[in-house]
């Protein structure tokens, strides 16, 4: 992440989705990618956590840091899938699970 | 001819196999014509990197590694309470060990430069796996990765979403646009009957896999079988063969040296090393040309066991060793003659639909032809990787084996039968896909066979939809022959020795993210710092004001509002005066305690004299001068006095 925070240390074992937002018209596509970004993940009730690696248009967005409650954290899934699953902006989002890799 | 003083060296039989002659990666010749890896950088991706252990720390790379598990810029492995994090140190020296230090082991590209990405350490989600895809993409050349999805012969998994893109990213974006290499191992399986086609890295068209093989060329117990493997290399056996010599880490209970690294995860890095040395002689090589030099120089052997075939093209593969041993004589020959002139192209055939799901087991054959018509278009000739794309359900998935025929003739076992895999939700639009039929025509009747091998009375599957894409180039069967022998020419090693080069174009400039990032320890400290020094320099300002304004009162405000301080005998007294004079006055505080030894301010000598000085230089000695900007000086009398 290009942000100044991971995730694990955003949202130490919260919720969080990849997202990939439409590519914007014109110059200052990067600048109007990230004031979307950063847009969509307040009114997903999200927080930005920057662009994913070197994948373009692709952004983080982490539950907030504080303390929660099972209840919370069902309550903030729903909100944040209804806003990401609605917004004509988004071409593609996921919630991130762990995933289970083994060295060999 | 090629000697060092590294203790183990003498064991590190996969370089120079004494006991076995001819059982190693055949690199000493090599390394004598000076091809080491110089210049090339190989990171690898794992659980961190000991870089300051002897043997890793002269060709360490900090700037083509990070830590996504802290989140730093530093890869050093955390010991853990298994003593378990000494995996990616050990790749690491495989790939990189110096050699001469009179430590440890030696590296296959022991000149290149080696990195650490640290991401196996923690949880591990598809964004942070697509991050050190592309981390420092320009400045990591290869990228070494000997882990993937459980080999419990019951998975199914691979990279998600994110992760495909960041591979895809890599190979078009990476490496000034010839594309990162990414290098996987084939997985460790064997014994539960895994198969790496049910692997996604291994499965990858943008993925170099990498099997293991032991010292006497066979498949370890460990070892997996997939169609989708490109070349073998060696790594350890049973107990009774000998493992991969390595650097290891020196925390817990590491000594910095192990003779027991095996599995497939010590087959890949050497892989990785063996490719360094190519980019070195040819750093213009792409993703692909990488890909094809390894087809064309990989080399069978005699093991029935392995069951060879030759397809159209004049390739040997096996289900167990890809198209063969890697040889790093080889390989590097070829990268050394090799132009890069193929155009890549894809060619996808859409195939069923739900309305005409069909049971498995009355539908084994599904026989899509492809017509030169419907190659026009894409250009495709010659196949390289064959992908099909399988949504199927069956209440045990373990039951199916799944098997393409090429236009040739050629099988691949796409989807070995897993005795251990009872998933009852069948494949989800999974890909398999194989490169047995490399270098053959794309062109014909291709067949997908399936079969319901379980023990069921009612066969239950059903197959919903399937998708055949193929890749390959616009190269003629004509052109692979050609190329096969012009390959086959530099064998001798007269293009190593005579200084030949081929032009290399110079590649893309492709801005990379600015990856560093401010830790929380670092941004806490600098916060600290800048309170500190905004508290002192607040001080400074109270402490320099207040004696002014008693040398102003002193001096009945005959001076306006600036004082000198020196002027003040109760600064000086107070010890204050040494720090005000550099921001006022023009005199050393040597000099002003010298030459100044009146403390009445109206008659210091001083003061006129700079004034007057229209055209003035800094002297030596006037330390205010020195430090500010001449305009500065050259400003109105008020301004030179404060």
């Amino acid at each position: 992440l290009t942000g100044t925070e991971g995730p694990a240390a955003l949202s130490p074992g919260g919720l969080s989705w990849a997202v990939h937002l439409r590519s914007p018209e014109g110059e200052g596509k990067e600048e109007t990618l990230e004031q979307q970004a950063e847009a969509l993940a307040q009114a997903a009730g999200l927080v930005n956590a920057g662009r994913i690696g070197e994948l373009h248009g692709h952004y983080l967005f982490v539950q907030p840091a504080g303390p929660k409650q099972d209840q919370q954290g069902e309550a903030i899934r729903q909100q944040a899938e209804a806003v990401l699953a609605g917004h004509e902006a988004v071409h593609w989002h996921s919630e991130q699970r762990l995933l289970k890799r083994a060295k060999r | 001819s090629v000697h060092f003083n590294d203790p183990k060296y003498p064991q590190q039989w996969h370089l120079n196999n004494r006991r076995s002659p001819g059982r190693d990666i055949n690199v000493t010749g090599v390394w004598e014509r000076n091809v080491t890896g110089r210049g090339v950088t190989v990171v690898v991706v794992d659980d961190g990197v000991e870089h300051t252990s002897q043997d890793i720390a002269p060709n360490y790379s900090p700037e083509g590694s990070y830590d996504l598990n802290s989140n730093d810029p530093d890869p050093m492995p955390h010991p853990d309470v298994e003593n378990d994090n000494h995996h990616g140190t050990r790749c690491a020296g495989e790939i990189a060990a110096v050699p001469n230090n009179s430590f440890c082991a030696v590296g296959v590209a022991y000149g290149s430069r080696i990195a650490g990405i640290r991401v196996l350490d923690g949880p591990l989600t598809d964004s942070m796996e697509a991050v050190a895809f592309n981390k420092h993409y320009q400045i990591n050349d290869i990228y070494s990765c000997s882990w993937g999805p459980d080999d419990d012969g019951k998975t199914v998994d691979g990279p998600h979403h994110l992760g495909k893109a960041a591979l895809q990213h890599g190979v078009m974006a990476g490496r000034q646009g010839f594309g990162s290499i990414f290098v996987v191992a084939s997985g460790n399986g064997g014994q539960h009957n895994d198969n790496c086609n049910y692997d996604g890295y291994a499965n990858s068209i943008y993925t170099v896999t990498i099997g293991a093989v032991d010292e006497e060329g066979r498949m370890p117990f460990y070892a997996e079988e997939c169609a989708s493997m490109l070349a073998v290399t060696f790594s350890g056996g049973d107990k009774m063969l000998r493992s991969i010599v390595t650097t290891d880490w020196d925390l817990q209970k590491g000594t910095g040296c192990t003779e027991g690294h095996t599995g497939t995860s010590a087959a890949a890095p050497l892989a990785a090393g063996m490719i360094a040395l190519m980019l070195q002689v040819r750093p213009c090589l792409t993703w692909r040309d990488v890909q094809h030099i390894i087809v064309f120089t990989a080399t069978q052997y005699e093991d029935r066991r392995a069951d060879w075939v030759t397809n159209e093209a004049g390739f040997s593969h096996s289900h167990q060793h890809g198209f063969g041993l890697l040889n790093a004589w080889r390989l590097v020959n070829a990268a050394k003659v090799n132009r890069h002139s193929r155009v890549w192209a894809a060619y996808v055939e859409c195939l069923g639909e739900a309305a005409h799901a069909s049971t498995i087991a009355c539908c084994p054959a599904c026989l899509p032809t492809v017509s030169r018509t419907d190659l026009e278009l894409s250009g495709l000739k010659t196949l390289e990787h064959v992908a099909v794309t399988v949504f199927a359900t069956h209440p045990r998935r373990g039951s199916l084996e799944l098997k393409l025929f090429c236009p040739s003739g050629m099988m691949s076992l796409i989807g070995a039968p897993r005795s251990m895999d009872s998933d009852p939700n069948g494949f989800n639009d999974w890909t398999f896909s194989t490169v047995r039929c490399w270098g053959e025509s794309a062109r014909g009747t291709y067949r997908l066979v399936i079969r319901d091998i379980g023990d069921e009375p009612v066969p239950a599957g059903l197959l919903w939809r399937w998708q055949l894409t193929l890749f390959g180039s616009v190269w003629s069967a004509v052109d692979i022959r050609d190329r096969q022998r012009l390959l086959e020419r530099a064998m001798s090693g007269k293009y190593l020795q005579d200084g030949f080069s081929l032009p290399c174009p110079p590649g893309l400039k492709i801005p990379e993210e600015d990856g560093y990032t401010i830790t929380p320890n670092t941004l806490k400290t600098l916060v600290l710092v800048g309170c500190f020094t905004i508290f002192w320099t607040a001080y400074y300002m109270l402490e320099v004001c207040l004696s002014h304004q008693r040398v102003a009162s002193r001096a009945g405000g005959r001076h306006g509002a600036c004082p000198r301080p020196h002027c003040s005998r109760k600064a000086r007294e107070e010890g204050t005066e040494l720090e005000s004079v550099p921001l006022c006055a023009s005199k050393d505080p040597g000099e002003v305690e010298a030459e100044g030894g009146s403390p009445a301010a109206p008659s210091n000598p001083l003061v006129p004299d700079l004034l007057d000085q229209v055209h003035w230089s800094p002297p030596q000695h006037v330390k205010c001068a020195v430090d500010a900007p001449p305009q500065h000086l050259l400003q109105g009398k008020e301004q030179q006095m404060c």
